[in-house]
């Protein structure tokens, strides 16, 4: 798949960090994620929404984090993608 | 892990409307309404009760805000994200819900854009009582706006959601998601809550049935469901064959309006013509809307053209849209259109061979077969079939009522199927869904 591009991964980063599948960025040192975290939190999120789990933000992927729902968190705050398992 | 979820400790809650979507071509009086019924979709089939309050101290305080409002969640204008509620276990708002005010809210709107604010708000009360998102896409709880869900009055949540409800609060002991709690109890004072259900406490009341080693008053398919009636008890199977609760509920306290004197029915069915209940004992019929009972009954027997004495088993043949009655070795056929008893009734043999002379009750199950109860047992055939299916009949305790052996445990500790699928189960574990609903009755 094309990679994506800058707005759409500082959206996906951000979505993800808002619905509980990255932990959320550190104000201070402004925490960057790494590649394989982002990944691990893209399939994370793949699986709950029910899609091909690819570990890449490819179109579906974002298709779904643009589509309307609830503001909650689906993993709890304290559960980071990797612990998901 | 995900931690323990919080739920309320008390069952019955307040809600109020404080602020209202502002350019919502939805009144005021449609959006507490459509409030009012998503809260009932929980309040039915659990213990819970919700009820509308005015002032400021309502548990669960339902805004319209736009983006920041004060809380972890700001909304994001039109689309992305539409609504939030908090879980019971939140310091500062549990239960509160929270709707964009950006969207634009409608009710069984056709247009993609609206939001349905009936689906939505099923969705974030599931939250206001402790569900978080799954990923079942069939499920109320998955986290993307699905659309709407069809008419409040008879949206029915999806079996997972149920089950994930019933394993925070147990079940409702009213059965049928058309209960009407508001209706006034019936005169008797109300009962005594039932003792723990420990051995070494107090001894189970002396009259209830045990499922394990009885046989049945009568048996009837209500709105999908089978309900087994023992003296003034009855067992409620779902839709899908789980029976709600191993303990029976109590007739008088559902089925309301049936006299308390009553000590048992003698055959009760669903009409297929206005989807009414009818119960029968002795001389008398009553006719159910729901589980209210209808003005003017009891009413003699005599209406159907049946002779004093009443009837043994009823039952809708969906195959001919006729009622069959049974007493002792007779049957009835009665047409519902004409509403009146075909010619030639009373007969000797009824249409379907292999099946006893004198029956308990009959009833039509979803797998369109025709279940005949007599005794501990049972005989089925098959639909489009007149003789009873080979292997009849089995015991109706193991196969509907989820015993072992009936006889061995006549206390009927919750056993597997056996090696048959059980009627209502169709070859599917009771735990095919890697879900148990074990429902605490005190």
């Amino acid at each position: 798949a094309p990679a994506p591009r800058a707005e759409d991964l500082s959206l996906g980063v951000e979505w993800l960090s808002r619905f509980g599948y990255l932990p959320p960025a550190d104000p201070t040192t402004g925490q960057l994620q790494t590649q394989e975290e982002l990944s691990k939190a893209i399939a994370a999120m793949q699986r709950f929404g029910g899609l091909e789990t690819t570990g890449i933000l490819d179109e579906a992927t974002l298709a779904l984090m643009k589509t309307p729902r609830c503001s909650l968190p689906d993993l709890p705050a304290a559960a980071p993608a990797r612990r998901r398992r | 892990q995900a931690p323990a979820p919080a739920t309320w400790n008390r069952r019955s809650l307040s809600w109020r409307v404080r602020t209202f979507p502002r350019d919502s071509p939805l009144g005021r009086d449609t959006v507490r309404a459509l409030m009012h019924y998503a809260l009932k979709v929980w309040s039915d089939i659990t213990p819970l009760n919700f009820h509308e309050v005015a002032g400021s101290a309502a548990d669960i305080q339902i805004d319209f805000s736009k983006a920041d409002h004060n809380d972890a969640y700001p909304f994001d204008g039109p689309g992305g994200a539409v609504a939030h509620a908090f879980l019971p276990g939140d310091q500062l708002s549990a239960g509160d819900a929270h709707f964009d005010d950006d969207e634009s809210w409608a009710f069984r709107s056709p247009d993609t854009h609206d939001m349905d604010l009936f689906a939505v708000a099923v969705h974030e009360f599931g939250h206001a009582i402790g569900l978080s998102h799954v990923a079942a896409a069939s499920s109320i709880m998955q986290p993307y706006y699905q659309g709407p869900v069809g008419d409040p009055l008879h949206y029915r949540l999806p079996y997972e959601d149920r089950v994930r409800v019933w394993q925070l609060y147990g079940v409702r002991e009213s059965v049928s998601p058309t209960a009407q709690p508001d209706t006034p109890e019936p005169e008797e004072p109300p009962l005594p809550p039932e003792p723990p259900n420990n051995r070494s406490g107090t001894p189970p009341r002396k009259d209830v049935p045990l499922r394990c080693s009885t046989d049945f008053d009568a048996v009837a398919q209500i709105r999908g469901e089978a309900f087994f009636f023992k003296g003034r008890y009855f067992w409620r199977l779902t839709r899908d064959g789980h029976l709600v609760s191993l303990q029976p509920a109590q007739m008088h306290r559902f089925w309301r309006g049936l006299p308390l004197h009553l000590d048992g029915v003698d055959a009760v069915f669903e009409r297929t013509s206005d989807h009414k209940i009818v119960f029968f004992k002795g001389d008398r019929y009553w006719v159910f809307k729901d589980n209210n009972v209808e003005e003017g009954y009891p009413r003699p027997v005599s209406d159907f053209g049946l002779p004093p004495g009443g009837v043994d088993a009823a039952f809708s043949w969906a195959h001919n849209d006729k009622t069959y009655f049974f007493k002792d070795q007779l049957y009835w056929r009665f047409d519902e259109h004409t509403r009146r008893m075909d010619p030639g009734h009373p007969a000797r043999s009824p249409p379907w061979r292999g099946i006893p002379s004198t029956l308990d009750d009959a009833m039509r199950w979803s797998d369109g077969a025709a279940y005949f109860f007599r005794g501990q047992e049972y005989w089925k055939v098959v639909e489009g079939e007149l003789e009873a299916a080979p292997g009849y009949p089995r015991s109706t305790a193991r196969d509907w009522l989820v015993c072992t052996d009936p006889q061995a445990d006549p206390e009927g500790e919750d056993g597997e199927a056996g090696a048959h699928a059980r009627p209502g189960q169709r070859g599917q574990s009771r735990s095919e869904d890697g879900f148990e609903v074990c429902s605490c009755t005190s």
